[in-house]
């Protein structure tokens, strides 16, 4: 990578969101910023899967998974064509 | 697919995708490198309004105009954020910012699944023929994915999404990497929702065989597919100076080589490098290569690349051997100049020739496209191989389809090589693999579902499955070509699609989400792990309930037996979408010569009509046998007007 973060993607339990957040996007980005200043969401997954994907050092993917509605951190694959 | 709509029996596709229905309103959504939407597999002359509820764009980029898309083309979009924050900037000199296919890959697999018919379609001479994608009268959707870089899971999750919302029916991934769990496989989970919402999903099984458990993309909601050959062929004659002959392929197309015989070298001996004998960049000597054939040795660089790296140090013509990684699997390229590709026997031969005779000489003429090739199909050796290292329970590759020297639309970016120094520009490109083989299914499973449209996508890939054969019309079974003997169906799974009969199966094993769920408690997975699949935390596992892999009602089965053997019993429910009828059951399984006993309880089903469900009961019994040991066979159910068949693989751990 071009610096120490890698994109990883974060499943969240859907009908874990707190009352104070009327969004789930809203949600996502407050759990992201609890762990990280710097790291923003690249996408947000609300169709086939939930939750959000984004550059994280590994440290801060490590202490989001004990984030509250984070289900697991998947850190992002490279596939190839075949 | 000049060759392989006949190939496949489909010459009467009306018969199974209605003309002018809105059953023909089919969306085959395509995740690849994009589209050339000029290329005339794309025009939308005789098609309807684009079906009602569709949400798709076409996404305007500097070189991709909104109005590229059309009644045929319905949707083009692309995804990169996830390429660019792990990559940079894409360098717009090299690929363009928009959905245009600057790599081929996905026009080429965009239009086997659903391009339009095109007279007159070639590569430069070779494989003439009217193209026509397996269902031509579905929609397309392109969602470009791939880029110079690779592809990235975070873009491919997000056009699986995207591309569900639009209102894809079917899903097409030739594309891949490794394996994981199927929490961890972004693929995997993207086509678990997908699944859910009713929508078919076929992926490559990858190219990383003839090796054993090689495979990707293998969950049980996804249809893994393998490649096989098609018959036809594009062979190109060596003769040695020595009176020797041997039969090669290639796409050659150009000036030839004098009928003279021409100097013949071996690369390892034009070269001060100790890889010389792979005609890498830089490698050859120019003095001792200068208007000779070369003959290299396949492998590390493009095959392509060799003959560019020959022609560079002015040769005359290439022959490229295999070694022993390809063996006698023959792989046709476009060569920039007067080239062969020969298998590792006759390589070899070459190879001595070359090496013992200071005064050898040889001939290439090429002979165009031959069809009627037998046998045929046989299994790519490329082609990826169970078991599935993820859950070997679940049998996979699903089938084979044709993968192998495959004429279909082109980038206008590229040339046939693919390689940044041809500037050959072509319509149509031929190429190989399980990339190929995956939107054949695409293509087909699009046509199963316009022809029913009630079916689930574990409904059609069952049809797809139990009809599939697994043996030529003599009798033989359908042969690997990388050990010259019968497949088992580590290699094919169930055996080649046969659309024909795919439509009528008579018989499916129906999979709901229920089932996969219970399929992953079975796999001890954690309500987490299962909640990321299926996005609700209530899909739990009952602590009172026992959960069984074998439980899963797949059309294959995968049985495991301790290597002191003993016992296993799967249970299946089949769902009768024919006729009232009576089925009977055959079915035997044997590891060499050491048979492993198969009963079936009841022996007989009976249906009184469509839709009704009957369940029965495998026990397979076998006795001892070394940790590793694999033995095959195939369960039938046969009625008057179907066999619904179902391969066996045994596996003693």
């Amino acid at each position: 990578g071009r610096d120490d973060r890698q994109t990883y993607i974060v499943h969240m339990s859907h009908s874990a969101m707190p009352n104070d957040f009327v969004e789930h996007g809203e949600w996502y980005a407050a759990s992201l910023q609890a762990v990280s200043e710097a790291a923003t969401v690249l996408y947000t997954y609300d169709t086939l899967v939930h939750g959000y994907s984004a550059r994280l050092t590994r440290a801060e993917a490590e202490a989001l998974k004990s984030q509250p509605g984070v289900l697991i951190v998947n850190p992002e694959v490279r596939y190839e064509l075949h | 697919t000049t060759r392989t709509p006949e190939f496949l029996g489909l010459d009467g596709t009306d018969a199974l995708l209605p003309q002018s229905s809105t059953g023909s309103d089919v969306i085959i959504g395509v995740l690849d490198t994009g589209v050339w939407p000029e290329r005339p597999s794309y025009d939308d002359t005789g098609f309807g309004p684009v079906p009602a509820g569709w949400k798709g764009e076409c996404e305007k980029g500097n070189d991709f105009k909104s109005s590229a898309c059309n009644k045929k083309l319905i949707g083009a979009r692309f995804f990169l954020t996830g390429y660019e924050a792990a990559k940079g900037p894409v360098d717009t000199s090299k690929e363009s910012r928009s959905p245009r296919d600057n790599d081929g890959h996905g026009t080429h697999t965009s239009s086997t699944a659903a391009g339009g018919a095109v007279q007159g379609a070639d590569l430069l001479g070779y494989a003439a023929g009217t193209a026509k994608g397996m269902a031509p009268r579905a929609r397309v959707a392109t969602y470009k994915v791939c880029w110079v870089g690779g592809c990235f899971s975070s873009d491919i999750l997000k056009a699986m999404e995207v591309a569900v919302t639009d209102g894809v029916d079917v899903l097409s991934l030739s594309l891949g990497g490794g394996t994981a769990d199927y929490y961890r496989d972004s693929i995997a989970v993207g086509a678990f929702s997908a699944m859910e919402k009713g929508i078919f999903v076929s992926c490559s099984a990858g190219n990383a065989g003839p090796g054993a458990a090689t495979l990707s993309n293998g969950a049980p909601w996804i249809t893994t597919v393998g490649a096989g050959t098609i018959d036809r062929d594009f062979p190109a004659y060596v003769t040695l100076g020595n009176g020797k002959n041997y039969t090669g392929v290639s796409l050659y197309s150009g000036k030839p080589l004098p009928t003279t015989p021409v100097p013949l070298i071996y690369a390892g001996n034009a070269s001060n490098s100790s890889m010389g004998q792979l005609c890498m960049s830089g490698s050859l000597i120019p003095e001792k290569v200068a208007g000779k054939i070369v003959l290299c040795d396949r492998g590390t660089n493009a095959r392509v690349q060799k003959g560019f790296i020959v022609k560079d140090a002015g040769g005359a013509g290439m022959i490229l051997a295999n070694t022993a990684a390809n063996g006698e699997e023959l792989v046709a390229d476009a060569h920039i100049l007067p080239g062969s590709g020969v298998g590792e026997k006759a390589g070899n031969a070459i190879r001595d020739y070359a090496m013992s005779d200071p005064k050898a000489t040889a001939t290439i003429v090429f002979a165009g496209t031959k069809v009627g090739i037998q046998p045929s199909p046989v299994v790519a050796a490329f082609s990826s191989r169970g078991p599935n290292t993820v859950t070997p329970s679940v049998l996979k590759p699903d089938i084979i389809a044709p993968g192998v020297n495959i004429l279909a639309a082109w980038s206008g970016s590229v040339g046939p090589s693919g390689i940044a120094g041809d500037s050959r520009r072509v319509g149509f490109n031929i190429i190989s693999g399980t990339s190929m083989s995956c939107p054949h299914v695409s293509g087909l499973a699009a046509l199963l579902r316009a022809a029913h449209p009630e079916w689930s996508p574990a409904a059609i890939r069952s049809a797809l499955m139990t009809t599939a054969y697994n043996e030529y019309p003599n009798g033989n079974g359908i042969l690997d070509v990388a050990t010259g003997r019968p497949a088992t169906p580590l290699d094919v799974g169930a055996g080649h699609v046969d659309p024909g009969k795919a439509v009528d199966p008579g018989l499916v094993y129906d999979i709901t989400t229920a089932d996969y769920v219970d399929f992953l408690c079975a796999l001890n997975y954690g309500p987490m792990q299962i909640a990321t699949l299926t996005k609700r935390s209530s899909d739990g596992c009952a602590a009172n309930r026992t959960y069984a892999e074998s439980a899963l009602n797949y059309p294959s089965f995968a049985v495991t037996f301790p290597a002191g053997g003993g016992t296993v019993k799967h249970t299946r429910t089949v769902t009768n979408v024919g006729q009232p009828g009576t089925y009977k059951v055959a079915a035997s399984a044997a590891a060499g010569s050491t048979p492993v006993a198969v009963s079936v309880e009841p022996s007989t089903l009976s249906f009184s009509k469509a839709g009704e469900k009957q369940s029965y009961t495998v026990s397979f019994t076998a006795p001892a046998k070394p940790s590793g040991t694999n033995g095959f066979g195939r369960l039938v159910w046969s009625s008057d007007h179907h066999l619904v068949a179902s391969p066996i693989a045994a596996t003693w751990n």
